[in-house]
C-alpha cells in the first residue's frame, strides 16, 4: 500500500506540475510529501510559484493563487484516475474572469480528449457562457426544487444578468 | 460507458420526479442559493453508494428523504437513478453486455437502502464494484463538491495526504 | 470576564436575530452557548431557518445560506462594538445576486445611522456597481501592486466586464 | 473620529508609496487574482498593531517588507500610515487635542518595528490603547479577512466561541 501510495504521488505530481503551468499561463509548481516527526508538518505539501513571484508555501499565496493551484491538484488527481463524469461544485468563486477563463479552456480540452462528461455547478457569468448547455435550478414554490433547461439565447442574457 | 441521465424522485428538496440529461461536453448548473444544487451532486455521490450520511450534510440516511414543507407532507422514501450507456461493453462483469445500465437506489423510512441494477436487486458492494471498475465512486476525486476547494487548502499535511491517498 | 462574555453574547445574539430577518427577507436564527463534556459539541452553535424551510444547525444549510448567516453574525459582533471603519475582504463570493444586493443595502444603512466607512474588496459585479468609489489594483509590473482610482463611468464599464 | 487615508511604502508588494483615500460611504477595491488586494488589509491591520505575522501570512515580522522581484530589489523598510480625522475631539487622552491624528508604523531589518503619532515615537501599546478605544483594533470584528467567514462556518463550536470573545 506504501508502494502504491508512492506510485500514486509520482503520477499525480507529474499531471499537477503541467496543469500549474497551463491554468498559470507559466510560473512552476510541485507536491511534497514531508517526512517529519512534527504531526502537523508531515503530510503532503504543495509549493507554487505564480509567473514572476518567488517559490512559496500554498499558504502564503492569494485567495485565488491558492484556489487555481488545489483547481490544478485536483485536476491532476482526476487524470490520474480518469472516469466519464466528473462533477464540479462551484469551484470559480473566488477567480477572476482570466483565470475562470483558463480553467473552462482547460475542461474543454479534457473533454476533446477524453470525452469526460462534466457537470458544473456555478454563479459565474463567465463559467455559464462557456457552457454546452445550461440547466437553471429554481424554487418557486418554497422548500421544492425544480429544474428547468435553460436554451442558449436565454444563456447569454442570464451570463449577463446573474452578475457572478 | 458514458453517463446519460441522473432522475431524482423524493431525494431531499427534489419531492417530485426530475430528471436531468446529462449530455456530452459542458453541463451548468445555475440557480440562486438554497435551490437545491448542490442536492443534485449529492444524489448522484447517494446512488454510486455513498455510505457516509455526514458526507451529505446529514446525521442519518434517511435525512436524504423530502422532509416536507409547510404545504407539502413529508415522503416516507426517496430514489435516485442514474443511466449508463454501455454500447463500448467497458463496463465490468456480470453487466458488461448490458446496452444500457441503470443504477437505482431507494431509501424508505426504517428499512434502509436497497439497490438494483437493471431492475435486479444487488447489494450495496456490487455497486461499489461497478463504479470502483468505471474509476468513479462515492470518494472519487471526480466528484469536488462544494468546499472541497477550501479544504485541499487549509487542512494540514497530513489530512491532505489523506486525501491524496483516498483518490490512489 | 465570564460574565462580560455572556453579556456581550446576549448584545450579539440580540443584533444576530434582526440582521437575519433583514438579511433572508424573513425566516429566524439564534445563538446557543451548549454546555457539554464533549469538547467537539461545546461552544458556539449557530441556528438558522430560511423562510419557508426548516431550522437547522448552520452546518447543513447551502454554501450561499451558511455564507449569509455568517455575514449577519459578523456584522452582529460589529454593531455590538462598533467602529468608524469596517473592512470586509471578498465575502460576497459564494452569494447569488439577490443576496449580494441585501447585504450592500445593509451596508448602506448602517453608513446611514453611524458615518462608517466601507472598504469592501470584491469580485462581484454587482458589488463594484453599488460602491459609492472604486479603487482598482494592478500589478502591471509582475510583483509591483499599483493603486488606480475608477471613476463612475468606467465602474458601470467594469461591472460590465468583470463577470463575478 | 473618522479614517481618512492609508499610505504604503515598502509594504508586501506596495514596493512604491500608495495612497487610499478613504472616502465616505462605501471604497470598493477591484483586481485580479494576486494582485495585492488582501494586502490593503493586512497593510491597515499591522499598522494598527497587528502583533502575529501569522495573522499576516508571514512566518515573521520582516515578511511584510518588499522582498524584490527579478526587476527590482528587495528592501530593507517598510512602513505604512493611517491618518484619522478627530475634529469631534472622541480621541483617547493624550491624543484628544489634536484635529488629525496620523499613526505610522515602520519596520526595518533586524531593527524590529518603530510606532509614531504625529511625528512622535510611542510604544506599540499606546497605539494598541488608541485603536482600542475606538473599538478599531487588529483584532477586531471590523477587519474580515479573506477567509474569515468560512472559518466561522467551518470552525469547531469552541472556536467559533472564541471568535465571539475576541470581538466583546
Ligand atoms: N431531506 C430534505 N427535505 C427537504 N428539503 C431538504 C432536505 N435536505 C435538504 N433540503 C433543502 O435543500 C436546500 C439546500 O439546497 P442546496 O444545498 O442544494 O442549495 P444550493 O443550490 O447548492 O445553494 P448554494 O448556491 O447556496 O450552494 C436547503 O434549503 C434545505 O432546506
Ligand atoms: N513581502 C513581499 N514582497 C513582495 N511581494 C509580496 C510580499 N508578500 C506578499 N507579496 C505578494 O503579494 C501578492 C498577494 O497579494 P494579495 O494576497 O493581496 O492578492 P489579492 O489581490 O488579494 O488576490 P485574490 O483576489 O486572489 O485574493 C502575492 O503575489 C505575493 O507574492
Ligand atoms: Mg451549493
Ligand atoms: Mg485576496
Amino acid at each position: 500500500a506504501k508502494e502504491r501510495l508512492a506510485i500514486a504521488f509520482t503520477r499525480v505530481d507529474g499531471h499537477f506540475q503541467k496543469l500549474f503551468a497551463t491554468l498559470f499561463e507559466g510560473g512552476r509548481a510541485y507536491l511534497e510529501m514531508l517526512e517529519s516527526d512534527d504531526p502537523l508538518e508531515a503530510g503532503l505539501e504543495i509549493y507554487a510559484q505564480p509567473p514572476g513571484k518567488s517559490l512559496q508555501k500554498l499558504s502564503l499565496l492569494s485567495g485565488g493563487e491558492q484556489t487555481l493551484t488545489a483547481t490544478a491538484l485536483i485536476f491532476a488527481m482526476f487524470m490520474t484516475n480518469p472516469s466519464p463524469i466528473c462533477v464540479l461544485d462551484e469551484i470559480d468563486a473566488p477567480l477572476d474572469d482570466a483565470n475562470v477563463d483558463r480553467v473552462c479552456s482547460l475542461m474543454e480540452k479534457i473533454v476533446s480528449e477524453t470525452e469526460t462528461r462534466f457537470i458544473v455547478i456555478t454563479h459565474h457569468r463567465m463559467t455559464m457562457a462557456r457552457m454546452d448547455r445550461l440547466y437553471g435550478v429554481t424554487m418557486g414554490e418554497r422548500g421544492v426544487s425544480q429544474l428547468v433547461s435553460v436554451d442558449m439565447a436565454l444563456q447569454e442574457e442570464m451570463a449577463l444578468n446573474e452578475s457572478a | 460507458v458514458t453517463f446519460t441521465k441522473l432522475k431524482l424522485y423524493g431525494f431531499k428538496s427534489f419531492v417530485d420526479k426530475t430528471e436531468l440529461e446529462i449530455g456530452a461536453g459542458l453541463n451548468g448548473i445555475v440557480g440562486p442559493n438554497g435551490c437545491g444544487k448542490s442536492n443534485l451532486v449529492e444524489a448522484l455521490r447517494w446512488v454510486m453508494g455513498e455510505k457516509s450520511a455526514k458526507n451529505m450534510r446529514g446525521s442519518g440516511m434517511e435525512d436524504v428523504i423530502f422532509a416536507g414543507t409547510s404545504k407539502r407532507p413529508a415522503r416516507n422514501m426517496a430514489e435516485v437513478t442514474v443511466i449508463m450507456d454501455n454500447n463500448d461493453q467497458s463496463a465490468p462483469a456480470p453487466f458488461n453486455t448490458a446496452t444500457e445500465i441503470e443504477i437505482n437506489r431507494r431509501i424508505e423510512k426504517d428499512k434502509g437502502s436497497q439497490y438494483r441494477v437493471n431492475g435486479k436487486a444487488v447489494r450495496a458492494r456490487d455497486v461499489n464494484l461497478l463504479f470502483a471498475d468505471t474509476m468513479t465512486g462515492a470518494n472519487s476525486p471526480a466528484l469536488v463538491s462544494q468546499g472541497r476547494i477550501t479544504e485541499i487548502i487549509m487542512t494540514k499535511p497530513a489530512d491532505r495526504r489523506k486525501i491524496l491517498e483516498d483518490s490512489a
